[in-house]
């Protein structure tokens, strides 16, 4: 699914070049699920933004369901973004003035499959796999910081996209809920989803099969999980 | 310090009615470490905007330094906010066209108390306290979630507040940051800071020394921290 060579991404900030990636080899196959470690400016969530299709390397090769992402156009990599992928943002990035709900119901909309099905019972329905089934209508500033980051997931989620990118999914949440959105992760992988999430909790990590170690922008360590 | 009693805070939303806070009684005196912990949506991040008179309660009492704040004018309260209170939201909430040195400095613009001091220094030392000496003059968006966090705990303690009311400092920080950022706070409560702080780890929460958890808008446990 996910093939990357010696990606790099630099910053220019006056005189000073910030090196968020410094040269990442990485290859994650279908099905399976990944959990992205390192400390705090390690390069987890440009890591992520890239494997999203949301920014472009400085330099290096991303090969994504064979597909060179360096080739293709805008419209191309909107529709593959939109049809194959589901990104959880670490900021949530929900519409302020727009209903848990119709957050929900925003890439059904732009989704030009034509995958049918009614947009709106679809949202509903990913909000209750969350355990927002009773703040449907609520906009985020009327949600708690937890039930935001949950829309965020369901959101993502709704499109039954192919690969899950998910950025610190459970960094507001409790513990028993934080269990609740993994199992919702493992269910769906078992179904057949890839998942690459980023989290700084170990026990959350362990709930994925492999886990990969960012320091510095560069891979130091890329481990299978034992005895989940 | 603080004294609550009965505290409420109801959302009217067309016909239904959401409890936030369904009834608080609390206490914590000058010098104390409290951990609020709770499901999402329990109503721990209302109780600190309650704390920090940032939300007015929908009925109860609430007793600042011996002052009731209910009697408390805006003035009054503003320069209260400022020169006492430090406040670490979950959100963050930077300005985004502002440096992280910025961010940090615009409290101490706001200090009409002439405490004196260069506030850019002043700023910067609380950046470099926090790990951020070289990310000064970053943006938020030039900034990982993690150092946008740490920026917002910067700017809670650059006024040298005497009650700390961080919500969910370390959400995007991992392990080792979280432990650096634990050790400053224990290191201001020793010197007599009061610290109240949201958190969904039970590791985090140990650091203090009083834990009271919410379910449901109401305090069911109110417990001290062993063997820290
Ligand atoms: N403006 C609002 N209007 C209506 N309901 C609200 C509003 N703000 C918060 N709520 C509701 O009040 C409850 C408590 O919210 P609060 O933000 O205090 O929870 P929390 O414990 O901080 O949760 P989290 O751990 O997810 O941050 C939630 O169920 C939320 O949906
Ligand atoms: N637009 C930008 N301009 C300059 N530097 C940036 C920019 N975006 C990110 N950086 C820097 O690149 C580094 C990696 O950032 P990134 O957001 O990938 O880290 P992260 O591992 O996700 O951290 P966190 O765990 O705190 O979220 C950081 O040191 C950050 O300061
Ligand atoms: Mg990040
Ligand atoms: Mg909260």
């Amino acid at each position: 699914v996910i093939r990357i060579e010696g990606l790099t991404r630099t910053y220019v900030m006056g005189t000073n070049q910030v090196h968020a990636l410094a040269g990442i080899d990485l290859t994650v196959s279908a099905g399976e699920m990944v959990a992205v470690m390192g400390a705090s400016g390690s390069g987890k969530s440009t890591l992520m933004n890239m494997i999203g299709c949301l920014d472009q390397p400085t330099s290096g090769s991303y090969e994504l369901d064979g597909e060179q992402v360096a080739d293709l156009g805008r419209n191309r990599l909107a529709d593959l973004r939109n049809r194959r992928l589901g990104f959880v943002f670490q900021g949530f990035n929900l519409l302020s003035r727009t209903s848990a709900q119709e957050n929900v119901e925003l890439p059904l909309l732009y989704d030009r499959s034509g995958r049918g099905g009614d947009s709106a019972s679809r949202a509903r329905r990913a909000l209750e796999r969350v355990g927002l089934g009773d703040r449907t209508g609520h906009l985020p500033n009327e949600l708690s910081g937890g039930q935001q980051q949950r829309v965020a997931i369901a959101r993502a989620l709704v499109t039954e996209p192919s690969l899950l990118l998910a950025d610190e999914p459970t960094g507001n949440l409790d513990t028993r809920t934080s269990i609740e959105v993994l199992a919702l992760f493992q269910e769906l992988n078992d179904q057949g989803l890839t998942v690459v999430m980023v989290t700084h909790e170990k026990e959350i990590a362990r709930y994925a099969k492999r886990i990969v170690e960012l320091r510095d922008g560069l891979i130091v360590r890329d481990v299978p999980v034992h005895d989940r």
